[in-house]
Formats: structure tokens, C-alpha cells, sequence
């Protein structure tokens, strides 16, 4: 299984 | 001016502990409302958000808004000098190159100043949307850093499986499988052993065990621990830190490759 990146799911400020 | 005051060293202590394996630095931005943290790990697969409210430090003045970038590993070793039973100040001036890190004894005999000096961190902040989660788990907070460090011994990852009757967590890999199932509580007697799950919809979610694990540092801080899950998005873990704030830790489920 794949460990997606946190950023991925939020959006930068 | 910059100035906050706690009456005790060993929370500042226990919130360090609880950040400091994930991050290297990290940026503190003070306003009158009190002290933000957030900052992604070393690897980008979680982050870190702290707030402790002005009103929950001894003294607290924040004349204009500051942000201190400190290097996690220098402030460990200064906090190492302050006994747990010491008042701890934090100072700086503003736009200062330096932060102060003051212990006094409880008699007062001896008084201590450290100075660090602060680092530019060029830290993207991350907007997190408000999310209504489809599991709520509150449980104690010993219990859930137990199931961790036990379930870690079988695999990297661990299945949080969530139904209002409970939430089971499992992991298998070479050893064999393991599962730890926790009913929710009725009538304890204690607030902080209960279990409760507060769910709208039952959710199964994969997540590495290693990060897990990592969170499970800010156990000292809280006798529960708050689990929030729903399809596709991060999990919280939230501690709160009594009369001072919170320490959220957000983490993607593992996907299927």
C-alpha cells in the first residue's frame, strides 16, 4: 500500500 | 514584547517530547490569542498542529505578532536544565534574533536564563477545512499508545475498523495477525477510562503504525486521546492539553498502490 503525502490533502495557505 | 509564563516546566517538557521526534523545527507564531504551531514531519506524511491559548498561561503579553522558527533539538537540551517544579519563561523582543528561556525555583534561589537563537524557517501553512467525521473515537489515551506499540510488532500498518458496537484494530504480516477489539463503555466511573464512539457512518481505514506510534509521544499530556476518521481524508489525533490548548496530529490512510 501507498503512504500518500499529507499536503496532498490539505491546501496551502 | 514577548512574554509567556507557565508556573510548572513539565508541561512545556511533555508538549516537546511530543513533537519533537516528528520534527526537527518547527515555527511559533504568537498573537495575543496565544501560540501556534503547525508544521509537517521530516518525510511530509503527517502534521503537527499545537495551539495553547493565551488564558491558559500564568502570564501571558503579546504586543505585536511573532513568529520564532527554533531548532526542536536546541530547545530539548534547554529544557533538560529546568526542573519539572521550575516557572518557566519564555521572552524576546520584537523582531529579536533570540528567544529566552528563563527557570526560576520555586524558592526563587536560583534563576536561569537560556538564549537561543531563532532560525528563518520558510514553512508553508496548510489551511485545514472543518470536517464533520464520519467516527468519533474518545478512549484513554495509555490504551490507544498500548494497542500501537503492540500491533507495530506485526506489521507496518494498522486497520482501524469502526462500528457503533466498536472499534477493532487490526494488523497481520509474517508473524500472523492480531486484533484488538474495544467495546464502548457504559456507566465507568472514571470519565477518562470510558470509551465512546460517536458514529454516523462505520469507516475501515489502513494507516502506518510507525506515525501512530510517533503521536502516541503526546500521551503524558492527556488521559484520553480523540480518534476523528472518515473515508479518504486524514485522521485526527487530538490530545488536549488541560486549561492550555491541544495537540492535533493529521494523517493520511494508506491507499492500494
Amino acid at each position: 500500500m501507498a503512504q500518500p503525502s499529507i499536503a496532498s490533502y490539505f491546501n496551502t495557505r | 514584547m514577548f512574554e509567556a509564563r507557565l508556573n510548572n516546566a513539565t508541561t512545556l517538557k511533555k508538549i516537546l517530547d511530543a513533537i519533537k521526534d516528528l520534527l526537527n523545527e518547527g515555527t511559533f507564531d504568537c498573537s495575543d490569542s496565544g501560540i501556534q504551531l503547525q508544521a509537517m514531519d521530516n518525510s511530509h506524511v503527517s502534521l503537527v498542529s499545537l495551539t495553547l491559548r493565551s488564558d491558559g498561561f500564568d502570564k501571558f503579553r503579546c504586543d505585536r505578532n511573532l513568529s520564532m522558527g527554533m531548532n526542536l533539538g536546541s530547545m530539548a537540551k534547554i529544557l533538560k536544565c529546568a526542573n519539572n517544579d521550575d516557572t518557566v519563561t519564555i521572552k524576546a523582543q520584537d523582531n529579536a534574533d533570540t528567544v529566552t528561556f528563563m527557570f526560576e525555583s520555586q524558592n526563587q534561589e536560583k534563576v536561569s536564563d537560556y538564549e537561543m537563537k531563532l532560525m528563518n524557517l520558510d514553512q508553508e501553512h496548510l489551511g485545514i477545512p472543518e470536517t464533520d467525521y464520519s467516527c468519533v473515537v474518545r478512549m484513554p489515551a495509555m490504551e490507544f499508545a498500548r494497542i500501537c506499540r503492540d500491533l507495530a510488532q506485526f506489521s507496518e500498518s494498522v486497520v482501524i475498523c469502526c462500528t457503533k458496537e466498536g472499534v477493532k484494530f487490526s494488523a497481520s504480516g509474517d508473524v500472523g495477525s492480531a486484533n484488538v477489539k474495544l467495546a464502548q463503555t457504559f456507566n465507568v466511573d472514571k470519565e477518562e477510562e470510558a470509551i465512546v464512539i460517536e458514529m454516523q457512518e462505520p469507516v475501515v481505514l489502513t494507516f502506518a503504525c510507525r506515525y501512530l506510534n510517533a503521536f502516541t509521544k503526546a500521551t503524558p499530556l492527556s488521559n484520553q486521546v480523540q480518534l476523528s476518521m472518515s473515508a479518504d481524508v486524514p485522521l485526527v489525533v487530538e490530545y488536549r492539553i488541560a486549561e492550555l490548548g491541544h495537540i492535533r496530529y493529521y494523517l493520511a490512510p494508506k491507499i492500494e498502490d
